[in-house]
């Protein structure tokens, strides 16, 4: 649970600069919007992934990243680490503790007042919805993003078909369902309602593909002109991500 | 010619 804290900490630093950490009963929630408008960032870490966890009121906290993950470097990744703030905070502290030496180290890490749109985002119907290993998919967007900075995704009957055209010419790469009944987490699932057709920025899914060590599968979910929807679920959470698409005015 | 969309002609502000 504390290295994924660790690994979330360093996704984040490079998607966004500040964001606002509002911590419930249930857990903890982020959800930040890249500059652009275009990629929006939902994390929930839910209470089961900590080892004790107790939120008497809401609190927000205002996290400068940056400030935080040098905070997060002082830590050895076997300690635990504490988070703790009071009801109306104004600093942080972070508790790091190493209970072999016996050693506790603590920083207080200063807050601030973010101003941040808060976008509501209600549960949709989509068109097809695609489970495949996150590694798979990180090869994918890789390989295809040194070839255009569009990556164009197709859905058919049973066949996800990913395709790069640019400068230098052109790659696919098909995808099609498969159960490994040993390793569940290899199998690719693709349930279709309709034909999908969406064409997503390379660069928004490059930045999509840094949570591939969160997780052990990425689920996709589109519809049509509809912005898609990236999702690594967490032992006790998830990490999503919405992605407007590109398409012909 | 194909144009990126952005989030917030989907999504509502709260």
């Amino acid at each position: 649970m504390l290295e994924a804290k660790f690994d979330e900490a360093s996704l984040f630093k490079k998607v966004i600069q500040l964001c606002n950490f509002n911590c419930t009963e249930h857990g903890i929630t982020v959800q930040a919007v890249d500059d652009s408008r275009v990629l929006l960032v939902s994390l929930l870490v839910g209470e089961d992934a900590f080892s004790s966890y107790r939120c008497d009121r809401n609190i927000t906290l205002g996290v400068d990243l940056a400030s935080l993950a040098k905070v997060l470097k002082c830590g050895n990744n076997s300690d635990s680490l504490t988070l703790i703030a009071e009801d109306t905070p104004d600093s942080v502290l972070v508790v790091f503790e190493d209970t072999e030496k016996d050693r506790i180290s603590e920083y207080s890490l200063k807050l601030m007042d973010i101003e941040s749109d808060f976008l509501n985002i209600d549960d949709m119907d989509y068109d097809s919805v695609i489970t495949q290993p996150a590694t798979d998919f990180q090869k994918i967007c890789r390989d295809l993003s040194q070839l255009s900075d569009s990556l164009n995704v197709l859905v058919t009957k049973d066949t996800v078909k990913f395709v790069a055209t640019g400068d230098i010419g052109s790659g696919s790469v098909i995808v099609k369902p498969f159960t490994d009944l040993d390793k569940s987490e290899n199998s690719v699932r693709v349930e279709l309602n309709k034909a999908v057709n969406l064409t997503f920025g390379l660069k928004y899914l490059l930045d999509i593909i840094k949570g591939t060590s969160l997780s052990q599968s990425i689920t996709i979910k589109l519809a049509d002109k509809t912005p898609a929807l990236f999702e690594f679920k967490l032992s006790s959470g998830y990490l999503r991500f919405y992605l407007a698409p590109k398409f012909d005015e | 010619k194909l144009k990126q969309t952005s989030l917030m002609s989907f999504f509502s502000k709260s």
